[in-house]
């Protein structure tokens, strides 16, 4: 483990002074090493790197811990504050329906999200419309309808037209109806798609979505940051939601796309099950990071 | 003489740099970087093309597989021949099965292909559509049905109609779920009851975005089916999928297809020496 790595260094240390500038050089590479193992993007690390250079250096060594466990300590708790506060709510305030927008690459969980998503918002009474606005994958519609019917919410799709119209016509059928949420799923695309991402900008532009949620699989490497940053650029995106943290990937891209979009991550998915959707805890997913 | 170490180690950096990006994994990347280190001792300054040709045969060189191709091409004595697909949930089974049914179909096979799936809401309409653009007869019962079921309907009806390739389309799962593994590892017992030999091949199909987690989805998928090589998807995305770089060297596992894109015909076999251009450009 990290910390039994760190051990090691600080071992000559023997719990008196300060932490010196050579044992902390060589416990910021083994911390380097196990944020690149754990998925997070390289310049994130070098970053994140020198501002704990920064604060360990220099550090009274305390009495009541080990060094090495110090020096967790203070990764750990700036972890923390880079991944952002607990949980954003998501954004109620404004002219009704809120639309929520789900956008992401391929395969991510977008689909499976949004039902999550529905699932919340319909324990907690609020009359909602799945909208099936991917016009491409086979039998997205039906994936889509099978979810909305096992949770008994509203279902919109539309055969034969754009995904823009879709998205503006189960708008329309909302305020008519008072639904309370719209959730739009949209088409797993590349962000290097000109065409797709055009695409998206004309559903926002269309339906102005008050939440623009990426939905980007926990197991991304360091590709995360260049996906994040072009949606981002596009949408200017309100939230993540981070999807299959139930397996054993570290979930690195979590603080790499945080760093770099300073957007909050919103929810994580934890499963295939439509109640496997949690809130955001920082704490949590740091130490996954940290192994 | 200073500046040309510091020149030296900025560019070593660099190119650490790109490697990592490339999702190679740290391990990887030492290594190739202390074997441009020893170059640079030895040669004077060198090109940064030379570096990079030095890079190249270091990755060339980590992904020979020490395991032999198996059955690269369904054979007649073994008819039908099936390929069993698993992986991760989103990886790309579905679709790259269907480019695969494509693929065999345009060689002259009969393909039948199996909704193994039988959990996941519209999986086999979303099967159904993809054997039909690909010429493929399907097998499929109820959802929720048992998937070793299927798979082992599939197969018996291929021998019995005459077909010579069968692929299973499997569910998504995440390898670390005991339960989902042993469901998989049921599925390839009944599928070898079905037929002596079967199945002929096991493909992981892993999405060419993953990080490191990948080498921890093919050492357990490994463990359970006993794979015989992976099917890289989404590669025509901005990832390289250079983490297969340590599941070739750790697991000898050989990269067998690419998948380019969502298209029925989006699918290449595997290029090592392209691969490496694209990780390198
Ligand atoms: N284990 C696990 N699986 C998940 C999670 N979220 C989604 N999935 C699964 O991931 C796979 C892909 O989910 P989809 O909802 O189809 O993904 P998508 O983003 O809509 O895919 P495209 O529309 O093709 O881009 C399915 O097998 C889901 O059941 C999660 O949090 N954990
Ligand atoms: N760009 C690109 N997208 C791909 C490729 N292969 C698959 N996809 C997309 O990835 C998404 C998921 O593909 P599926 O075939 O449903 O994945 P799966 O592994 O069967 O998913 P589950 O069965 O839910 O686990 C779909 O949107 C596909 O179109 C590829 O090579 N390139
Ligand atoms: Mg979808
Ligand atoms: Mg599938």
């Amino acid at each position: 483990t990290l910390t039994a790595r760190l051990e090691d260094i600080f071992s000559k240390l023997q719990g008196k002074g300060k932490l010196d500038e050579k044992s902390v050089r060589e416990a910021l590479r083994e911390i380097r090493l196990a944020l690149l193992e754990a998925d997070v993007n390289y310049r994130v690390v070098k970053d994140f790197v020198a501002r704990i250079q920064e604060s360990a250096v220099g550090e009274e060594v305390l009495s009541s811990i080990t060094p090495g466990q110090q020096v967790v300590g203070i990764v750990y708790r700036e972890l923390v504050r880079l991944l952002g506060d607990e949980a954003e709510p998501i954004l109620w305030k404004g002219p009704m329906p809120l639309v929520i927008m789900l956008v992401g690459l391929q395969g991510s969980g977008k689909t499976t999200t949004a039902a999550k998503v529905a699932s919340l918002l319909k324990a907690r009474n609020k009359k909602v419309l799945l909208v099936a606005a991917d016009v491409y994958r086979p039998a997205a519609v039906d994936q889509l309808r099978i979810l909305a019917d096992q949770l008994e919410v509203g279902f919109y799709r539309m055969d034969d037209v754009p995904p823009k119209e879709i998205c503006t016509g189960a708008v329309e059928r909302a305020t008519r109806e008072i639904v309370d949420v719209v959730i739009l799923d949209t088409a797993g695309r590349l962000h290097i798609n000109e065409p797709m991402m055009e695409e998206l900008s004309g559903i926002a532009a269309g339906v102005k979505p008050r939440e623009r949620l990426l939905v980007l699989d926990g197991m991304t490497g360091q590709d995360a940051v260049r996906a994040a940053q072009e949606f981002d650029k596009r949408l200017d995106l309100t939230g993540i939601i981070m999807t299959k943290l139930d397996g054993d990937a570290r979930g690195g891209a979590a603080l790499s796309v945080r760093a770099v979009t300073g957007k909050p991550i919103k929810f994580i998915g934890v499963g295939e099950k439509l109640e496997d959707l949690e809130p955001f805890h920082p704490s949590r997913i740091a130490s996954r990071i940290l192994g | 003489r200073t500046t040309r170490g510091a020149e030296r180690e900025h560019a070593l950096e660099e190119l650490e740099q790109r490697l990592i990006e490339a999702d190679v994994g740290v391990e990887a990347a030492v290594i190739i970087r202390d074997r441009l280190e020893e170059y640079l001792r030895t040669s004077p300054g060198p090109s940064l093309e030379e570096l990079v040709g030095v890079i190249r045969k270091q990755l060339l060189d980590l992904m020979r597989a020490p395991v032999p191709p198996p059955l690269a091409e369904p054979e007649e004595r073994v008819a039908p021949y099936v390929v069993l697909i698993a992986g991760v949930n989103g990886s790309g089974k579905t679709t790259s099965l269907g480019k695969l049914a494509r693929h065999y179909a345009k060689e002259g096979h009969r393909v039948m292909v199996g909704a193994a799936d039988t959990f996941r809401a519209a999986a086999v309409e979303q099967l159904a559509i993809w054997a039909q653009r690909a010429g493929a007869d399907l097998v499929a019962q109820k959802p929720g049905a048992d998937p070793a079921s299927v798979a082992f309907d599939a197969v018996t009806a291929a021998k019995a109609r005459g077909h010579s390739v069968v692929l299973l389309d499997t569910a998504g799962r995440q390898h670390t779920k005991v339960n989902l593994m042993n469901e998989l590892a049921k599925i390839r017992r009944v599928v070898n009851k079905a037929h002596s030999g079967a199945p002929h091949e096991s493909l992981l199909v892993l999405d060419a975005t993953v990080g490191q987690n990948a080498v921890s989805q093919a050492r357990l998928f490994h463990e359970v089916l006993e794979l015989d090589g992976i099917f890289l998807a989404k590669v025509d995305g901005t990832a390289k999928g250079g983490v297969v770089v340590p599941i070739i060297r750790e697991l000898g596992l050989p990269v067998r297809w690419l998948g380019v894109g969502e298209g029925i015909d989006d699918i290449e076999p595997f290029s090592p020496e392209r691969f490496v251009e694209a990780m390198l450009a």
